[in-house]
């Protein structure tokens, strides 16, 4: 069970105080997952009770279409903290020893992108194999061809638009593993050094080429799956 | 408190920035019958009721606090005085006495500040299909109530309070300042929990 709470001392306007929640949670806790499971418990509330807010200023309230000012600056601070708690919650998901950040980028809508990351974060496969530091390419892109969006006019997953990397998460040059459909030659000693480390990441474009529509990216974390995990919930009980 | 593994130390803070007007604490209840020592009941208060939003959980056998807390924010979202919460037991699957429970924590909450009517959240956490203990919860409400306060412990005490089998506890705080109104210094802060059964999809 996720549980989080979140107090501000800035006075904001009830109908945006919703807005900027719900904004930052899609971002956030909505966007991990340790094992897959959702909770009978889930909960995360935002309190904000002005006590920071001399008199004469004014609530912060969403005054246009687009997010500006003062809601867009509180969203950014909202999101960061946000995000650093649901980071924490994967850092510390049951028997984990690896965090991943899958970042999935398509021109097929945010859905579908979120859709093959959340599918990628829940492959009991492809989190074995990453506490294995096995670099098996092949259980991704098994799991993204998985993905239960319905399906459109347009394919959401076209295999020779298929590109997946890993990459390190100190930004250093990522190790392409399938490009466009076609598997490349891994450099195993490079794979390896990556998966040794506790952070990685897996970068998915499932429009490489593609060249209609504006790109959008979905960032999703998960951790890997260990023995640990067993121990812990095998002696759970209700 | 729980020892934290050197691993995790990193994640913890040893200070922050806590917003104006909110008082935290936490007591020991024993919810969990091998919980001898450690917190696990915690209240989050604000001294004005204020505007509130939260997020749930979709599961269809929502527990009976999240049934209890969507319900009481959707009449009272601009007036909410803080969270109770208490970790060992998730009261879910427990039916008209988890809710009777639920409304007990929430009630005791806004006893202790005087409320005549209660103004707060009630969450639970820990193992489902069990039923609150709610003779221990209920007095370590009151505690907790005795035992607020605004400093960086405070809030370290009641984000150790809400873990379940997390190894560390879980919190964040910032400071900012708001373009159109760049003289004031603003805080945020909040704290989380969450280990196993993590793949929120809430709204």
């Amino acid at each position: 069970t996720l549980l989080g709470v979140i107090c501000t001392d800035v006075k904001v306007e009830q109908k945006t105080l919703k807005k900027l929640l719900s904004l930052a949670n899609a971002g956030s806790f909505n966007s991990i997952s340790v094992d897959g499971e959702m909770s009978t418990n889930d909960t995360v509330a935002l309190l904000a009770n002005g006590a920071a807010a001399p008199e004469d200023v004014a609530a912060v309230n969403i005054t246009s279409k687009t997010l500006d000012g003062d809601a867009k600056a509180l969203l950014g601070v909202l999101s960061e903290v946000m995000q650093d708690l649901a980071r924490l919650v994967v850092c510390d998901g049951e028997g984990a020893t690896k965090l991943i950040t899958i970042r999935v980028r398509t021109t097929r809508g945010m859905e579908s992108a979120k859709s093959a990351a959340s599918r990628i974060a829940r492959s009991l496969l492809v989190k074995t194999a990453l506490y294995g530091k096995d670099a098996n390419w092949g259980r991704i892109l098994s799991a993204i061809g998985a993905i239960d969006v319905p399906m459109q006019e347009v394919e959401e997953v076209v295999p020779h638009q298929t590109t997946v990397s890993f990459a390190p998460a100190d930004g250093s040059a990522p190790l392409p593993l399938v490009t466009r459909g076609t598997p490349e030659q891994v450099d195993e000693a490079r794979a390896s050094e990556i998966l040794e480390a506790d952070k990685v990441e897996i970068l998915v474009d499932l429009a490489d080429g593609n060249v209609k529509g504006d790109t959008v990216e979905c960032v999703f974390r998960t951790c890997d799956l260990s023995h640990e995990y067993i121990s812990i919930n095998a002696d759970y009980r209700s | 408190q729980r020892s934290i593994p050197v691993a995790k130390q990193k994640y913890v803070p040893s200070s922050g920035s806590y917003p104006k007007g909110f008082i935290v604490g936490a007591a020991h209840a024993g919810v969990k019958p091998s919980n001898t020592e450690y917190d696990d009941v915690a209240l989050i208060i604000t001294r004005k009721p204020c505007h509130t939003a939260a997020v749930f959980t979709t599961n269809r056998f929502k527990a009976a606090p999240v049934t209890y807390s969507m319900k009481f924010l959707k009449n009272n979202e601009s007036h909410i005085r803080g969270v109770v919460i208490n970790s060992g037991c998730a009261n879910a699957v427990t039916g008209d006495v988890g809710m009777k429970h639920a409304k007990e924590m929430a009630a005791e909450a806004s006893k202790c500040f005087g409320d005549e009517l209660p103004s707060t959240l009630v969450m639970s956490t820990g193992v489902i299909g069990q039923t609150l203990p709610i003779e221990k919860i209920v007095p370590a409400i009151a505690e907790a109530a005795r035992a607020l306060g605004s400093d960086h412990q405070h809030w370290m005490k009641t984000a150790q309070a809400i873990c379940t089998t997390d190894t560390f506890p879980k919190l964040v705080s910032r400071s900012f300042r708001l373009p159109s109104d760049p003289e004031t210094e603003y805080r945020i802060a909040g704290v989380t929990k969450g280990a196993g059964m993590i793949h929120p999809n809430m709204a």
